[in-house]
């Protein structure tokens, strides 16, 4: 598969270090609501370098920092990895294997990494370019968004297509 | 680029019509390149007519024919420029029974060329998944991956 | 039960005048995508008066007299009737019995009736003004608007308070 | 006026702690008035807590529990001042089947005093239904009430 791994910590409801293997076929995420199913999702757009947090339901962009629950105190940084198959080459990057992370401290700060080496925003936003997951990505449908593309005005769908092509 | 744009637009349409057919199981589909603000930048309109019927407008359609429209779409980009990775959340909440199983078997057919993750609350959808994670918040306000069924007995169809 | 009588006819895909009887207790109504469920729902919110056809998916408000489908051929006129029972007086006027009919024409020209009686629409709002039905009606909830309160601006949601004081 | 507006205000308030409890079985919600466009036309602000969580807005809540939140002053506001009728166009569709659960109970502790009509796919929620209504398009493009179930033999809860 295309993503191998993805590793959540600290990021949303996830105050624990929670790690997904993906494999062949299609995987589905199931749970009641608010146990954290969209949170993945927002994991996923996060960490290919999201940068509007309204796109996150967040008012500011530290709200996806853990921010505690009745036992739990709130945490200091949220942390996402991704780990992506490159051995086909589809990312512009000599690696066969490739791990992006994201970091957010409290303070505002936040860190990128390509396979455990800082590295800049641009760099990674710039692996994604040709992927679709791009600037306005057609393969991530939010929550309740499905309808967006037939509901949105004419001039406003030109975008899908130019990331198309 | 303009070419580039055209050429883009040109294929998508023509999948557009063939994936609407498809799931729809009839009826006609069409995307059409309108004068926008300027010619430099045309805007695309959608037109669909679900088998027997007579729209006048794609606003008219319901709730779960307007979903549909939006998975043919995504589908007939994918067609034209596939994309290694999908995340869909709930996007099966308003299609009844049997669009749910259209729906499938057309993800189904892309999941060769595309690797899907797919949030749903759909016990239909999850037959279809190879991989199932369950989430859970036994303690409140912390989430906990549950278990992972691996290569689920997925039923041949 | 309030609401007695719903009779729909030429309004949208319902071609051929069709009767719904309500009764004690709560109504659900079931069926296929696209098969007509929200086009009962905009039926009711159309004869109570709605004068704003987007909030009824329409470009413009001949969108909903029946335009016709592969065997039937476009109709000139919608017409919706609703029969409330008025016993306990909910509705301030006289009768026991109160039908509310809409129609409208290919032509754009528009007909209420109130107990087959022709009458403004303003005497047909009148009505419904004390009851959560009137202007800004919070007891009719549209297809995914279920969370538009919880997404308004907090300025916005003052208009749901005021229709209720 | 404004007296009428603040008792409104007041009461539905008291009204929608009470229902967020009872929905979310626990959990804190409250509504608060705040320095609007101008202190006559004040806007009206949401806090809801589900049990164990500490959210910092209302916005972070998921997407079955911000219908949840919706339902809760719906029904705050029906306690003030019911409404004779109300007509729910799938407003089930993101809720899980615990929730479902929970609904359909709060919806029948009103069925006295208002009239109630669901528009719904959900299979748990026709349970609770007294009358059903299939509608179906055996003719396509022209919509038929299929049958009538009068008082269906209603499970006594
Ligand atoms: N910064 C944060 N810290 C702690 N918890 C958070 C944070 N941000 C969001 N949450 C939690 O995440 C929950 C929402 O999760 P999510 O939207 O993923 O639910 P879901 O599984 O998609 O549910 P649904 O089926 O209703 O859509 C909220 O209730 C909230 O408790
Ligand atoms: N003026 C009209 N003339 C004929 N048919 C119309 C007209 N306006 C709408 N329709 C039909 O109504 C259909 C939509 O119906 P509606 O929105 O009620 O479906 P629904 O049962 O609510 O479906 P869903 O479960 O997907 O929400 C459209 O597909 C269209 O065929
Ligand atoms: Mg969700
Ligand atoms: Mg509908």
């Amino acid at each position: 598969p295309f993503f191998k791994k993805l590793t959540i910590f600290g990021f949303k409801s996830f105050a624990e270090k929670t790690t997904f293997k993906f494999h062949e076929g299609f995987t589905a995420i199931v749970g009641p609501n608010g146990c954290g199913k969209s949170n993945i999702y927002d994991a996923i757009r996060w960490v290919l370098g999201e940068q509007n947090s309204y796109l996150l339901r967040c008012p500011s962009m530290t709200n996806v920092i853990f921010n505690g629950s009745a036992d739990q105190k709130p945490l200091g940084v949220a942390e996402v990895s991704l780990t992506i198959g490159n051995s086909s080459k589809i990312l512009p990057i000599e690696f066969n294997e490739v791990t992006i992370t994201r970091r957010l401290y409290r303070s505002g700060e936040s860190e990128y990494l390509l396979n455990k080496a800082p590295c800049r925003l641009k760099d990674i936003t710039h692996l994604f370019l040709d992927t679709g997951l791009g600037h306005s990505p057609y393969s991530l449908i939010e929550q309740n968004k499905v309808d967006f593309i037939v509901n949105s005005k004419s001039q406003e769908r030109r975008a899908i297509f130019e990331e198309a092509a | 680029s303009k070419e580039l744009f055209d050429k883009t637009f040109a294929e998508v349409s023509t999948n557009f019509t063939a994936i609407v057919k498809n799931l729809f199981e009839g009826g006609t589909g069409a995307l059409k390149l309108t004068n926008g603000a300027s010619p430099q930048e045309p805007g695309v309109e959608i037109s669909v007519q679900p088998p027997g019927k007579r729209l006048q407008s794609i606003s008219l359609l319901s709730g779960g024919e307007k979903a549909l429209v939006s998975i043919c779409l995504l589908f007939a980009i994918f067609l034209h420029k596939p994309s290694p990775f999908c995340v869909l959340d709930e996007i099966d909440a308003s299609l009844d029974e049997a669009n749910v199983g259209r729906f499938n078997k057309l993800l189904n057919s892309f999941a060769g060329k595309t690797q899907f993750i797919l949030i749903t609350h759909n016990k239909l959808t999850i037959t279809y998944a190879s991989t199932l994670y369950g989430i859970t918040m036994e303690v409140p306000g912390v989430s906990k991956l549950l278990s992972v069924q691996l290569e689920k007995m997925v039923n041949s169809e």
